[in-house]
């Protein structure tokens, strides 16, 4: 199975490089082993470089290239396996409304293998959903549902 | 195989028997502060085995059962149901016959403290759920429910939690 | 100053009421004193509740509801001691749209004895301030700000 | 008292000198994702003393200075100047006269790892600048910059964190 995590881990890498290029407009990312002699024990470290910026710390990434770099990383393992269904809550809030139109255009091909369901605020991620569902409490305390469905 | 629909009663804000349906396509659930989608996000992690109080935003495991509002009392009970659909054949399912294509886990919790567990309304124990739904590509563990404020966990994480990552992909 | 800090903190106390009350269109919320016996020590516990809600742990809360708490709190300081200028970066991501005038109609009684720096992706939020300041990065990596004013 | 202008050069991403200059009443900061606006919250919080890397979101004070671009050299100085409008009268400055209404603070660092601050041009020692804007009501413990993603901080914060809150208004 350390030939079967290795050709996962390159698989996920190829991907992570080719979704994060996509996502930044270019720019380079890479999934490192920290310990190569030793692959099922060891961690991962992340480069990633938004376009035309210098190799430096993700610490020192922004707030929206930060989310945009997880979503890439995500997106990743998930066309190595996709999940079956998978719930993010209110993920573009930090994405200006470009990112949110690049996050959103990936996901709905991401959509084909895995169903997503995504709770938000923002009306651009409204606009590509097939169906809403709206959560209400009318009554104080007291949560209510009401489906909306669109294609 | 998707989330074909939820069911909640006593659960957090859901004090009401609610059903929500979700087609295999690409849902959004919107509403203002505090009307409960989050809540939502948290049903679907302690019925799939989520135990961690403070990752359901609990202080303690009843925090997860109604407590009332100004027009209601609270309740002893919480139940969530999720139903996934076009299961594939051949998953354990503790004994179950698999002969429906539908597949529903239930999550009772009682404020006197029992816990009850249900997979086609057959009652059994959360391993029984935790090991089918494992088999079905589904834990908290994964990347199935990413948390509000959490997205960046992925990349600010240690590097021995990425590798679980990968080693659950493989 | 036992006596001072006593005073400051049931001025703060009176205002964060006040202005949870106003920011959540009703709801109790408090501030108590860990130690009574020993003030100059002792830490500072929030209940907070919104509108018809049951009394219980912060962490219920929803991540707009703890938004909104925290700024409540924060005002309620300001109008005890205003700070000369304050800078708040995206504190409005996760606010829905109602919840966002809420805070910009007060932010706005505020600024008459503060000066506020709001960074923000928001355009409800943009069409409060009185001026704005875009900050663009055109040459790869560098940043470079082009000022617009209004009234 | 308010901010009257920022000036930054060779700090973050703001390697070409700029001066931001804020009016008295509020004003909003956009731009696209990673474009530097809380590079200047950074920038604020530099230059009124803070010294905790981490809250600076970098892993060595080398990060502050402009460390190049695909157009651009790194560059190995980091300057930031902060001038505060209608000073009171009677804030000590470190023995420099108060006589203009403009007092401006200046930090800079070298990637050598010197350092150099001024009070309205004059050098003096970081205290200076802090004891100052002490005075001023202004710190990096109180209130004055609320981070991107921590507003939460101050309602999940320890109850003897909050109290520092009181004792500052105090
Ligand atoms: N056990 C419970 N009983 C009753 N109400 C509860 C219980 N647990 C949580 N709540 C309420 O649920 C609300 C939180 O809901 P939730 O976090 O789902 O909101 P949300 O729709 O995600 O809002 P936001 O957009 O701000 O994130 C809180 O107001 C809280 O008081
Ligand atoms: N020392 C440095 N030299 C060059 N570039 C730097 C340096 N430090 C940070 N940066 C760059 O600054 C950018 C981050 O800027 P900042 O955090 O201000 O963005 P932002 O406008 O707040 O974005 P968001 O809306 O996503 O929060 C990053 O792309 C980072 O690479
Ligand atoms: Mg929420
Ligand atoms: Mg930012």
């Amino acid at each position: 199975t350390k030939q079967r995590f290795l050709d996962t881990f390159e698989l996920v890498n190829v991907n992570f490089k080719e979704i994060f290029a996509r996502l930044f407009q270019g720019g380079k990312a890479n999934l490192t082993l920290v310990d190569k002699a030793n692959p099922l024990d060891s961690g991962i470290e992340i480069t990633a470089n938004p376009l035309g910026k210098s190799l430096q710390s993700l610490a020192l990434m922004s707030g929206g290239e930060k989310a945009m770099t997880a979503i890439a990383l995500m997106f990743a393992v998930f066309k190595v396996r996709p999940s079956p269904f998978c719930l993010l809550d209110e993920v573009d809030a930090p994405l200006d409304e470009a990112n949110v139109v690049r996050f959103q255009e990936m996901l709905k091909e991401m959509a084909v293998n895995t169903q997503f369901i995504i709770i938000t605020h923002n009306q651009k991620t409204m606009s590509f959903a097939n169906a809403l569902y709206g959560i209400t409490m009318e009554e104080q305390g007291v949560s209510k549902a009401v489906s909306v469905h669109f294609n | 195989m998707y989330l074909k629909n939820l069911e909640l009663e006593g659960f957090k804000s859901f004090v009401d028997s609610t059903n929500l349906e979700f087609g295999n396509g690409f849902t959004a659930i919107v509403g203002p502060n505090g009307c409960g989608k989050s809540n939502v996000s948290d049903a679907i992690r302690w019925v799939i085995g989520e135990q961690r109080s403070k990752t359901l935003r609990s202080t303690r495991i009843t925090d997860l059962i109604f407590n009332g509002s100004s027009s209601r009392k609270p309740v002893n009970r919480a139940e969530i149901s999720l139903t996934l659909s076009n299961v594939p054949a051949g998953i354990r399912i503790a004994g179950i016959s698999n002969t429906a294509e539908d597949v529903k886990v239930t999550r009772c919790y009682h404020r006197s403290g029992e816990s009850e567990f249900y997979i086609n309304q057959i009652p059994c124990r959360l391993k029984d759920i935790t090991d089918f739904l494992l088999d079905a590509g589904i834990s908290p563990k994964v990347l199935t429910i990413i948390e509000q404020g959490h997205i960046q966990d992925i990349i600010t994480s240690k590097p021995e939690e990425r590798r679980i990552l990968i080693e659950e992909a493989a």
